[in-house]
């Protein structure tokens, strides 16, 4: 009994698709914050964010083709955080964290929530 | 009887172009 692990291909997985979100090849819907758009695949969305998680697998709302977040959330803090979801990428910079931080709240992306709040630890330490 | 796992690095599939 054995088995061959291909050991990059959950990051080459996501690589693919985000060249699609890119192309906006099958991309199914359309997030609207603030009024800006971001294309995206519903499947990504909600593998990653618990709030997406939750709308996706609400009958009523699932065929939804755009989506308005709450006129609260930072398109900017959205924007990285929808790379991280495609990259695995976070970009953490001091001007940008709290507004990261924030909306990753608001979307339930706990893990990162933790790490943004561990980098403002660290940050005020040093 | 334990599993062998052949670890594989290089890439797995296709890559998708940035552009056609």
């Amino acid at each position: 009994d054995s088995c061959i692990q291909f050991t990059r291909h959950a990051s080459d997985v996501l690589l693919n698709l985000n060249r699609l979100r890119s192309r906006d090849v099958l991309t199914d819907v359309t997030i609207l914050v603030n009024r800006q758009p971001f294309r995206a695949h519903k499947t990504v969305l909600m593998a990653c964010s618990g709030l997406f998680y939750s709308i996706f697998t609400d009958s009523l709302k699932c065929n939804l083709n755009a989506i308005s977040l709450d006129p609260k959330v930072d398109p900017d803090g959205f924007a990285i955080l929808l790379g991280f979801m495609y990259t695995s990428r976070l970009s953490l910079r001091e001007s940008s964290i709290v507004a990261v931080m924030n909306t990753a709240v608001y979307l339930q992306m706990d893990h990162v929530v933790d790490t943004c709040h561990r980098f403002i630890q660290s940050s005020d330490r040093s | 009887q334990g599993v062998t796992t052949i670890k594989e690095m290089g890439r797995s599939i296709h890559e998708i172009p940035r552009q056609d």
